[in-house]
């Protein structure tokens, strides 16, 4: 679940 | 934020300013896939969807909007502009983009984090993302010319990619717990993609001649 929220990359 | 990614936008975002430059100062698109750069504005639009919902951080939504319009632009250039879109050789950019467009989309569904609407586009992008090159490479292999200004283009959209791997190692191990294993395959097949490139393009640097591409 973390993962689709650290979209934080370009 | 770690100087490989940071690094990566900027070889990125220098690539676009280069292919920008390029058509802008020559009046030409001789040697530019129109294919892979409506490739990259599909990827750029179903990857920074969550422009409308999520804020990351003012440098994230300032490169994203950067990323959006110049994608656009070059496509406007390349398709509109009296004088530049009749040098767009047509007849060779003939890539069938649907060969990369539906695999990618149906892997999206099956492989992606979470069955979201915008969670499959991202993912779609990201596959997107890899293969996105290919019509641009093709054209080089049938044109022959690969001018300084185009080479240098596809050498930082590659070298990009690159910096982004290093980054992601970096982020593996200072990052607890840090997983990205869908960008991760997806980064390294994409850098992949641009090897043989990459060994042309070298090469011809090392001998400082003009880079050509085998028969």
């Amino acid at each position: 679940k973390e993962e689709v929220e650290k979209h934080d990359e370009l | 934020m770690n100087i490989f990614r940071l690094a990566g936008d900027m070889t990125h975002l220098l690539s676009i300013i280069v292919l920008l430059l390029k058509i802008q100062a020559t009046k030409s698109c001789a040697g530019v896939s129109l294919k892979t750069q409506e490739l990259y504005a599909v990827v750029f639009v179903t990857r920074y969807l969550d422009l409308f919902y999520s804020f990351i951080s003012l440098y994230n939504t300032v490169m994203k909007i950067i990323f959006l319009l110049t994608a656009f632009t070059i496509i406007w250039y390349m398709r509109k502009h009296k004088v530049v879109c009749q040098t767009y050789d047509k007849e060779q950019d003939t890539f069938r983009v649907l060969f990369l467009i539906v695999p990618c989309f149906v892997l999206a569904l099956l492989v992606n984090h979470e069955m979201s609407v915008t969670e499959v586009l991202w993912t779609f992008s990201i596959y997107l993302e890899a293969v996105a090159i290919l019509p641009q490479l093709v054209l080089l292999q049938r044109t022959k010319n690969v001018d300084n200004l185009t080479g240098n283009y596809i050498f930082m959209l590659g070298s990009y990619r690159a910096l982004y791997l290093v980054n992601w190692v970096y982020r593996y191990f200072t990052e607890l717990g840090y997983r990205q294993w869908i960008v991760w395959v997806s980064g390294t097949v994409q850098t992949c993609v641009y090897l043989d490139f990459f060994y042309y393009y070298v090469q011809a640097w090392r001998n400082n001649e003009r880079m050509k591409l085998p028969g």
